[in-house]
């Protein structure tokens, strides 16, 4: 798209399909593309750089809308609960065990939930995550009850004074009607237990998913709140365009994104290099 | 869902005696707009689109049918026939153990589709014998273990210390010993961009020698699964594929985006996350979700 000079027909096809397969989806991209159109007829807009340029601009202005506070914000509350949800596979356990690492790299004590109760290993998984963040951990058999769990947990976390309590969840698709029960029982027992509770409900993201990610986030916002978003896998050649529908109609805004496998590829959700990697 | 979509645009085809390029040009634009929602890429849409075009073109318009369903059907016919018409079974080896190599993206479903296909398997007579070199993951080795024993089906003691094709030698040397007659390979998720990764994927499959290599892909994947497939299907290559968490509300246009860029078969999908909810796959389900 780079090679393009000329405003013509060809120029704005190949701009639609860059924004198309970025996962943008049909209804903002229909929207930019109408708006350039627009501009361009109205000789608002010179060439080639200009538009690109432009936008850039309209896509940052959309995930601009969403206030956010970051996940490792001071600690003012102990223990600071995060509850990490999200279907199957988008990288919960890791990212857990990243954002573990980043408070007890600057000394802070965080207690690990294993709420995952179902899948084979989840707890060994999160064992090695804790150990290897300086973390510790509350964990029960499996086939346990996650909210036992999860409250077994609190209790540990308030008795041991910790800073940090984070809680591990099994992936579950949102259509699953009785695994959204499953989670908002867990998130009944842990406001009860601590008013104010969880402190911030992380919704992971796989940035190679499609339109679908727009209804997880929307069924598990109407479910139990969603705070904001881990985008992962974004190391990969996907864009996670998705999260622009989700940030502009769900107002939920994107704080971290992972970008590998190792416990210090994280980073925070920065909206101009995300909408740069667009167009690279 | 695509008739009530075409509603409108079907009453301005009404009367007419042929399908043109001008009278289904809407219905056309139609078909694009839910197959993009439907997150089929943006490239396989307009491949797809132009095949439906040559197939609708040119058509008599059939007294009494609403041409806009017509179009409908040849829309869904086409996209049945690209999805796959029949179904297609693994690949076993004309003598000796079969070996069945796992690929795919982080996180797609390969563990619990090894254990679901050990499973199936198992009930069709064979004696499967499962690995995983997956020294990477922490309890990679170990889920696939525990599923193992869920199935009562022998999983090799690959440890995290152990070169992959180290353990992929001696796994084959196990099979022999173990009398098992299908081994099953599963190997850590990885990024088609990562060289070394890929590199290592390729030197296990030399060592194996599979006749079956199933790509296992995310079904909710967006406009990114021709990019992997095709990365994949170059660099390792493919004889079918598996498309995971179909139970979900996903409409799945990867499907059509991975089968049209790789022309492997989709062989099986993958139904939830219980070790018994693994399906052959059925191309006329797939088309009618995708459509909406
Ligand atoms: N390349 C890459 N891989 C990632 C990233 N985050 C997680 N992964 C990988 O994705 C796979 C799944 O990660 P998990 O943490 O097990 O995902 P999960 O959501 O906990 O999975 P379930 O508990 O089974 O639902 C693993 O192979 C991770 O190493 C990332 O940012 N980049
Ligand atoms: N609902 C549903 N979940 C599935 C299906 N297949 C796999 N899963 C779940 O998806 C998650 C990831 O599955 P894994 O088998 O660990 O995936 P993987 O490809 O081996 O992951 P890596 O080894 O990290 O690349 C787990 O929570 C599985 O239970 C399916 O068909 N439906
Ligand atoms: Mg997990
Ligand atoms: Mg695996």
């Amino acid at each position: 798209i780079g090679s393009h000079t000329k405003l013509d027909d060809d120029f704005m096809d190949e701009l639609e399909e860059v924004l198309f397969s970025s996962d943008i989806g049909v209804d903002i991209t229909m929207r930019i593309v109408n708006d350039l159109r627009r501009d361009v007829k109205k000789n608002l807009l010179k060439d080639t750089s200009e538009v690109i340029g432009f936008i850039e601009s309209e896509l940052v202005s959309i995930v601009r809308g969403a206030k956010v506070e970051p996940v490792d914000a001071t600690v003012e509350t102990k223990p600071y609960v995060i509850l990490v949800i999200g279907v199957n596979g988008a990288g919960k356990t890791t990212t857990i065990g990243k954002i573990a690492s980043r408070f007890t790299a600057r000394g802070e004590s965080v207690l690990l939930a294993a709420a995952d109760t179902f899948r084979a290993a989840a707890i060994d998984q999160l064992a090695t995550w804790a150990q290897r963040s300086g973390s510790d951990l509350v964990s029960h058999k499996n086939g346990s009850d996650p909210s036992a769990v999860v409250f077994d947990a609190l209790k540990a976390a308030r008795a041991r004074g910790c800073d940090v309590l984070i809680a591990d969840t099994a992936g579950r698709l949102h259509s699953k009607v009785n695994l959204m029960e499953e989670l908002k029982k867990v998130k009944r027992i842990i406001s009860r237990e601590l008013p104010g509770a969880p402190h911030e409900t992380l919704l992971v993201l796989d940035a190679t998913t499609g339109q679908n990610a727009v209804s997880q986030a929307r069924i598990f916002d109407e479910a139990i709140g969603v705070t904001g978003i881990a985008l992962t896998k974004l190391d990969g050649t996907a864009k996670g365009g998705v999260v622009l529908n989700i940030m502009e109609t769900l107002k939920i805004p994107v704080k971290l994104v992972g970008v590998g496998e190792r416990i210090e590829d994280l980073r925070p959700f920065v909206p101009e290099d995300f909408v740069h990697a667009i167009f690279s | 869902n695509l008739s009530d979509r075409f509603e409108g645009i079907v009453k301005r085809i009404q009367g007419l005696h042929k399908l043109t390029e001008e009278n289904i040009s809407e219905s056309m634009r139609e078909v694009r707009m839910a197959l993009l929602e439907a997150d089929v890429n943006v490239g396989v849409v307009k491949k797809f689109i132009a095949d439906v075009k040559q197939q609708a073109v040119g058509v008599e318009t059939m007294r009494g049918v609403n041409p806009g369903h017509q179009v409908v059907k040849i829309v869904h016919d086409e996209l049945v026939k690209t999805l796959g018409g029949q179904t297609e079974k693994i690949n076993f080896a004309e003598r000796g153990p079969t070996v069945i190599l796992m690929t795919g993206l982080q996180g797609s479903g390969k563990t619990t589709t090894t254990a679901k296909l050990a499973r199936n398997l198992s009930s069709q007579g064979y004696r499967p014998m499962l690995v995983s070199v997956d020294i990477y993951r922490p309890a990679a080795l170990e889920q696939l273990k525990v599923l193992g024993q869920q199935l009562d089906v022998p999983v090799f003691d690959s440890t995290v210390d152990m070169d992959p094709i180290d353990i992929c030698r001696q796994a084959l040397d196990a099979l022999k010993q173990t009398g098992c007659n299908v081994l099953v390979v599963d190997t850590a998720g990885r990024l088609h961009i990562d060289d070394n990764m890929m590199d290592e994927l390729a030197r296990i499959r030399q060592t194996v020698n599979p006749t079956e290599i199933l790509f296992v892909a995310d079904s909710m994947t967006g406009q990114d699964a021709v990019t992997a497939a095709r990365e994949f299907n170059e660099r390792i290559g493919m004889t079918g594929v598996v498309l995971t968490k179909l139970d979900g509300d996903t409409r799945g246009g990867a499907a059509l985006s991975i089968k049209q860029v790789t022309g492997a078969p989709i062989k099986f999908m993958g139904v939830g996350e219980k070790i018994n909810q693994l399906e052959v796959f059925h191309p006329e389900r797939i088309a009618g979700r995708i459509l909406g």
